[in-house]
């Protein structure tokens, strides 16, 4: 009976502590407000960096970087992890304590840059994890 | 007015007030970049003038980008290969592809015409490179000498099937000189192209010292008769001096430990 009780106050008292202003299903505006987490474009142009004196390719790349919310509910298309699915919930209770999980890379791909190291040697050198293949929020 | 080099589509919120960047900090973050691309100052002897892609080492590893690289830098080698005869200027082996696709790093080095005191010069050509750029931390998987072979002769008496030998040369305690057997390779006047020999011991002992670098010495001999040592321009391969898209160079692959340095 103790236990039932307890529990009885304890939903009570997390239930009161919601703020439904912030909770996507009764605020509509959240919703229609945020970009959504996804790839956007960035290319780094060498050339234009005026570092083709060694830089002999690429002349540029395209980069990309993640931007955009994670908000409630996250879908597919966010590849959102198993805890910033709970960092979210987490975060509509308590909004001032617990950020929303960030939009970050899930996937990148290398690219490789052949350089000059002098006036006769060259190099050819792959970078890892410099393309933004696919978002997500973590 | 300067362009940035960096293109964003600003996904950002339109009706947020971003900074600009002041030239100092665009600066800085150029040369963040740079750093973590292992360039943090430009490479010494360019003098400001454009690189110059003519010499048969830059042009190897240039060949190696446009044929073997660049889009879709994760896919296995063999399905993104051209198919042969539409591989460039350099016959790339099935050896040389794993090589590359195992690779993080590939080095190519002109040969110079480096003076080493107490060696003397016979009738075979001493290469020299210079490996003291190899960046540290890297595991040597191989490396290859290049030789051109053209099938144009001077002499043509000397036709036939000849043996190029590269050996290390060595100093021994009393100072003389020794060649340690390298690689060889069967070769016949007339024919055209590229001929590779495994140098990765040789490198490896440079690396580890620098101060031993006393270069390689090429030997070319008939088939028949191993005694007669002959000049290797006279069986039609190209030396530092001839056709700068045909000179010798090494290329070295290199894999990478996967520790950073700390910036």
């Amino acid at each position: 009976v103790r236990r039932k009780r307890d529990a009885r106050r304890r939903k009570k008292s997390d239930t009161s502590s919601v703020d439904y202003r912030s909770n996507p299903y009764t605020d509509p505006s959240i919703q229609s407000n945020a970009r959504t987490c996804k790839i956007q474009t960035l290319y780094v142009n060498f050339r234009d960096l005026k570092w083709q004196d060694w830089i002999i390719a690429p002349d540029g790349y395209d980069a990309y970087y993640c931007s955009g919310e994670c908000n409630f509910p996250l879908n597919a298309h966010m590849n959102a992890t198993n805890h910033a699915i709970v960092q979210t919930l987490v975060h509509l209770v308590t909004p001032g304590k617990v950020p929303k999980p960030c939009c970050a890379p899930t996937k990148l791909s290398a690219i490789s840059v052949l350089y000059f190291l002098d006036d006769n040697n060259v190099i050819l050198k792959k970078y890892k994890n410099m393309v933004v293949k696919s978002c997500g929020c973590h | 007015g300067r362009l940035s080099g960096l293109y964003v589509d600003n996904g950002l919120d339109q009706t947020v007030i971003h900074r600009v960047v002041t030239q100092r900090e665009r600066q800085e973050v150029e040369h963040e970049i740079l750093n973590l691309l292992g360039l943090p100052d430009r490479p010494r002897g360019l003098g400001g003038h454009p690189p110059q892609v003519k010499r048969s080492a830059p042009k190897f590893l240039l060949d190696i980008y446009r044929n073997t690289l660049g889009e879709g830098e994760d896919q296995d080698l063999s399905s993104t290969v051209k198919p042969e005869g539409d591989r460039g200027h350099f016959d790339l082996s099935g050896q040389d592809l794993r090589a590359i696709d195992q690779s993080d790093v590939i080095m190519s080095f002109a040969a110079h015409n480096h003076h080493v005191a107490g060696v003397r010069h016979e009738r075979g050509k001493r290469l020299w490179f210079d490996v003291s750029e190899v960046p540290p931390g890297e595991s040597i998987i191989g490396a290859e000498l290049r030789l051109y072979q053209s099938p144009d002769l001077k002499n043509k008496k000397k036709q036939g099937s000849y043996v190029v030998t590269a050996y290390r040369v060595l100093r021994t305690e009393d100072g003389e000189r020794e060649l340690q057997y390298v690689d060889a390779m069967n070769t016949s006047t007339g024919r055209e192209g590229w001929l590779t020999l495994n140098v990765s011991e040789p490198l490896q002992h440079w690396v580890n010292d620098p101060e031993a670098n006393r270069g390689l010495y090429l030997s070319v001999h008939p088939a028949d008769r191993s005694v007669h040592e002959m000049r290797p321009e006279d069986v039609g391969i190209v030396g530092s001096r001839g056709d700068v898209d045909k000179q010798p160079f090494m290329v070295a692959f290199f894999k990478s430990s996967g520790i950073r340095e700390a910036r």
